[in-house]
This record gives structure tokens, C-alpha cells and sequence, in this order.
């Protein structure tokens, strides 16, 4: 998902 | 990953390879943005520095390199090696006028007040404005190159499969983001215009000439 320590999407 | 997601990735991929190719074709960045660029290299640089945090998938990774790379030659190509052939008198947006709100609505409405969580809000609310530069030029020079508005229809067909893709997640994994989804809708709206001019002319072999 979109944590808030990464992004999965571009 | 659904279709819209990776339809959207592709054209956004396909977007920068069209405008590449055209730069070094024709060995000339005429009628392109060397302001819209900077900002688009921007966008890439403060949302990806999750890369050195977090490790998510190689797709993810390599997309997000690529992406960066390709940001970088552009502005490159514009700035040093064909910058004589760089329109710097049309390209005569304010950035400021997009910079300064953009960075204070990022302080102010965020997931978390956290630099790294700050930046990918900054990314997010700059991309949706990036291409106004580039738009704007067109608006005052009144035409842009056919390749140009190629390459314009699959930025903006990216942002709109990245609304398909949200909607699709939505309802299948109950995935939802609102600053990203809100930024891609007005993002979007930045180009309905440009879609309609595309279809009606651009599409029927015609040149893209403002009245």
C-alpha cells in the first residue's frame, strides 16, 4: 500500500 | 497491479521516450519547456527518495530509476547540449506562481509532518501543475509540432489510467488516497482541453494551431 515510508505507485 | 495502473505507467514511459526521441532526432528541443521539464525532474527527484528508504518491488524500483534518468537527459538536452535551439523567450511562465503555493499547501495538508512524507506531497501537488509551463507555451506561440502533442496525449493519458487505476482499487481493495487522487483529477482537468484539440485536428492529420 502507500505507507508513509514508501509509495507503490509511481 | 491492474491494467489502468500499468497501461498508465506505460504511457507515461511512452510520453518521455516520445519526447526524447523527437529532441534527438531532430537535434531540437524548439517548442518544448525547458521550465516544465525542470519541474517534472523535480517531481521525480522529491517522491523518490523512497528508494533509499524502503524497498517495495523491482518493478517499483526500476520504474521509479527510469523515470528519474529520463528526467535528467531531458533537462540535459535542453539546458546543455541543444540549448541554442532552445525557444527561452517563450518559455516565460512564472514558476514562482506555481511554486510558492505548492510548497505551502504541502506544509499545510500532508498524511504525516515528516520530510520525507512532506517531499512526496510537494511531488504529488507539483505534478498536477508541472505541464502549465509547457501548456502556456503553446498558448503563445499558438501551435505545437505534432510529435509535441503526441507526446502531451500519453502524459495525460497517463494521469487519466491513474484515475481508472484508483477507482479500480477502490472498489476492489478499498485503497484510497486523497491527495493523490484529488491532484490527479485536477491534473487531469489540465488537459481535457488539449485531448479535445488532439481529437478534433492532431488525430484527422492536422496540425495543432491555436485560432
Amino acid at each position: 500500500g502507500q505507507g508513509v515510508d514508501g509509495k507503490d505507485e509511481l | 497491479m491492474n491494467i489502468f495502473r500499468i497501461l498508465g505507467d506505460v504511457s507515461h514511459l511512452l510520453a518521455m521516450i516520445i519526447l526524447l526521441v523527437k529532441i534527438w532526432r531532430s537535434k531540437s528541443c524548439a517548442g518544448i519547456s525547458g521550465k516544465s521539464q525542470i519541474l517534472f525532474a523535480l517531481v521525480f527527484t522529491t517522491r523518490y527518495l523512497d528508494l533509499f528508504t524502503i524497498f517495495i518491488s523491482v518493478y517499483n524500483t526500476v520504474m521509479k530509476v527510469i523515470f528519474l534518468v529520463c528526467a535528467y537527459i531531458t533537462v540535459y538536452m535542453i539546458y546543455m547540449k541543444f540549448h541554442k535551439t532552445f525557444d527561452r523567450e517563450h518559455d516565460s511562465f512564472r514558476l514562482e506562481f506555481l511554486l510558492v503555493p505548492v510548497t505551502g499547501l504541502s506544509f499545510l495538508e500532508n498524511h504525516s509532518f515528516t520530510p520525507l512524507e512532506i517531499l512526496w506531497t510537494f511531488s504529488i501537488y507539483l505534478e498536477s501543475v508541472a505541464i502549465l509551463p509547457q501548456l502556456f507555451m503553446i498558448s503563445k506561440t499558438g501551435e505545437a509540432e505534432t510529435i509535441t502533442t503526441h507526446y502531451l496525449f500519453f502524459l495525460g493519458l497517463y494521469r487519466a489510467l491513474y484515475l481508472a487505476n484508483w477507482i479500480w482499487r477502490y472498489h476492489t481493495e478499498n485503497f484510497y488516497d486523497q491527495i493523490a487522487v484529488v491532484s490527479g483529477v485536477v491534473q487531469t482537468i489540465f488537459y481535457c482541453d488539449f485531448f479535445y484539440l488532439y481529437v478534433t485536428k492532431v488525430l484527422k492529420g492536422k496540425k495543432l494551431s491555436l485560432p
